[in-house]
């Protein structure tokens, strides 16, 4: 018997200047989601149970990139993927490309558990989601108005972002008054000011 | 990108990654995060979720890896993870969470920040940005 543990992420790669009040409520989506997977192994369920439980709560809260405030399509759109494994027997589910599942971490563990396969994508994905009854939803339920702002700015800047959380209010973040065409990492160099 | 890695109390480890991708990526686009081996791992030695640059984990089979070196270097979690972040990225950016089937945690990244938490039985418990 050894002791039990527990590591969760919303993302590498944050934004320098994101506003402390942002970085608080990002620190109790964590601590939340932390405290969830705790008591679920203080109740002995499995890893693989626990690491489900946690990942859907992290992609039903907006805050991070999964699930509802997922990243947008150069469309505009939300298409979603996740995966799971288990270490026992490395047992493994993917899916990728989903748009209506609410919970793609729990459509990626039916593949595992329901499937004959380890990954199903678009189309495929979203027909196994309503064969299995999993949870589905418009596209919309996971686009918020944080990120339509946050792709306003990637085209803009004319790239691709990362987890990137960019204050949607630049003018208190940044000091440039006058719109500097300079870009650094594909950025308006303005994001960057106060460094 | 979120992800989450747990070891239990019999030892058994687990890993699930889940996320929207890029921002203004093209549509059927397919990042590093459902790929079994480069965004999320887990075996008998330990667990493993990834989150950055998805291009560059995938190239590094970076989740495969933390297991590999401890599986053939026999590094212990906090080494193994500290090595593919430095080893197998090349340019690219990107963190990683891990449990190993001992009950630790470790944790690595080469951006300037990680949303992060963790716990142990034993009664750490960290939640950190930078």
């Amino acid at each position: 018997m050894v002791g039990w543990a527990i590591a969760v992420h919303g993302g590498a790669g944050v934004d320098p200047n994101l506003p402390h009040h942002r970085q608080e409520e990002a620190k109790q989506v964590l601590a939340r989601c932390l405290n969830m997977g705790i008591s679920a192994l203080r109740s002995s369920l499995p890893a693989v149970d626990v690491v489900e439980l946690v990942v859907r709560e992290l992609e039903s809260d907006p805050v991070f990139n999964s699930g509802r405030g997922s990243a947008l399509t150069e469309k505009g759109t939300a298409e979603m993927e996740a995966s799971i494994m288990d270490g026992v027997g490395r047992r493994c589910g993917a899916v990728s490309g989903v748009t209506t599942v609410k919970n793609p971490i729990s459509l990626a563990r039916l593949v595992m558990d329901k499937s004959p396969h380890s990954y199903l994508a678009f189309a495929g994905a979203e027909e196994f989601a309503r064969l299995h009854g999993a949870e589905v939803v418009d596209n919309d339920y996971f686009i918020t108005e944080d990120n339509k702002g946050m792709l306003k700015l990637a085209k803009e800047a004319n790239t691709i972002m990362f987890d990137y959380r960019i204050p949607t209010v630049l003018s208190d973040t940044c000091g440039a008054s006058v719109e500097n065409p300079l870009q650094m990492n594909g950025l308006p160099i303005s994001v960057y000011a106060p460094e | 990108t979120v992800g989450c890695v747990v070891v239990d109390a019999q030892g058994r480890c687990a890993a699930a990654t889940s996320t929207g991708g890029l921002m203004n990526k093209m549509c059927g686009r397919i990042g590093d995060s459902p790929l079994i081996g480069a965004g999320t791992y887990a075996c008998g030695l330990c667990g493993v979720s990834c989150t950055g640059e998805g291009e560059a984990i995938i190239r590094g089979t970076l989740a495969r890896d933390v297991a590999a070196v401890m599986e053939y270097k026999g590094l212990g979690l906090q080494a193994a993870v500290d090595f593919v972040v430095k080893e197998r990225l090349d340019e690219g950016k990107a963190g990683m969470i891990a449990v190993s089937r001992n009950g630790e945690v470790g944790c690595g990244f080469n951006t300037n920040g990680m949303f992060r938490g963790f716990a142990t039985e034993d009664g750490f418990v960290e939640v950190g940005i930078w």
